[in-house]
């Protein structure tokens, strides 16, 4: 899974 | 931040914008599915718990507050309000929401990036902001004929997800590490329900005329 996705969009 | 992301939230908050002045100053709701803005209600008020914790910009978090608040607004005005909840229809937007809410519930437990609670509630929300157009999509498919505000509030609905799309492009060739597979794969999904709808849209405004929206 997406362990580096940010999570700084809306 | 690049310009398709501060282009396609402007787009999303001129979507509130939209809606907000049509049932305020048109004072009524006719045309605008309740069923689709509970379910946004229900998309921001989980995506967004994350308010208590999570830092990322003092934009982020004035937006998400800014989007829980438009969106609960929205509800409040359609429901309860006088005229505003006299004129809206429960017959004709009868979209069967548990059968949106349920699947994604289900998806957001088994499919979602490293299985704690908010990451499972992160991952329902978007699942379901996919998939909340689609109350609002059949009820102007039942009219036929779309509002000229209405059509605009779902055009620059769907602007937002376009730009999205483009910003992610974007943030992919030009970051590090830049990876969100369940982000993609639902905002992909939720951009192409606009497809559709866009087509009429351009027929009925292409050469500068004001037509309404018409539905097959």
């Amino acid at each position: 899974y997406d362990g580096a996705a940010p999570k700084d969009e809306l | 931040m690049n310009i398709f992301r501060f282009l396609g939230d402007m787009s999303h908050i001129l979507s509130f914008v939209i809606l907000l002045l049509k049932i305020t100053q048109g004072k009524s709701a006719a045309g605008i599915s309740l069923r689709t803005q509970e379910l946004y209600m229900i998309v921001f008020c989980s995506r967004y718990l994350d308010l208590f914790w999570n830092f990322s910009s003092l934009y982020n978090s004035f937006l998400k507050v800014v989007f829980i608040a438009c969106s609960s607004a929205i509800v409040y005005i359609i429901r309860f309000k006088s005229p505003q909840k006299d004129t809206w229809n429960p017959e004709l937007d009868n979209f069967p929401i548990q059968y949106l809410i349920g699947p994604c519930a289900v998806a957001g437990l088994l499919i979602n990036q490293d299985w704690t609670p908010f990451e499972m509630i992160w991952a329902f929300s978007i699942y379901l902001e996919a998939v909340a157009i689609l109350p609002q999509l059949f009820l102007l498919q039942k009219q036929g004929e779309v509002e000229n505000l209405t059509s605009h509030y779902v055009a620059a609905l769907g602007a937002y997800r376009g730009l999205y799309l483009m910003n992610w492009v974007y943030r992919y060739f030009t970051e590090d590490d830049y990876l969100q597979r369940i982000v993609w794969f639902a905002g992909t999904v939720q951009t192409g329900l606009y497809i559709d709808f866009f087509y009429h849209y351009y027929q009925s405004k292409r050469g500068g005329l004001s037509r309404p929206v018409k539905l097959p």
